[in-house]
């Protein structure tokens, strides 16, 4: 399946730099290094419980760099007004992980 | 931490 991820080059930079910044081990979050950044937010914590469902794509309670993409890029649309999914739509599944 | 039956992985529940 050959779809542009939604997630720019740009904002790609920007967000691989705050996950950089957050100090992953092995390249990976945890959830706690993860939880204070999304709640920076202000969105309410149910909202971002589902915007952790949707980018833990493996389930396995840490995120990887495109994972914490896929949850930036959900928390900046939220903030923007746009809802957040019930389900992770295609163009919104890193290309590394189709 | 957790509600019973929640998930476990998520930091939020």
């Amino acid at each position: 399946v050959d779809i542009p991820w939604v997630v720019k080059p740009e904002e790609k930079m920007k967000f691989d730099t705050i996950f950089d910044s957050l100090g992953p081990v092995g390249g990976m979050l945890t959830g706690d290094k993860v939880k204070p950044v999304l709640l920076n937010s202000k969105l309410p914590v149910d909202i971002l419980g589902r915007v952790w469902e949707l980018s833990d794509l493996n389930r396995d309670g840490m995120l990887d760099k495109d994972e914490f993409s896929v949850a930036m890029y959900l928390v900046y649309r939220a903030l923007e007004g746009e809802p957040v999914p019930m389900s992770l739509p295609p163009p919104l599944v890193p290309p590394s992980k189709r | 931490q957790y509600p019973a039956g929640g998930s476990s992985t998520n930091p939020f529940l």
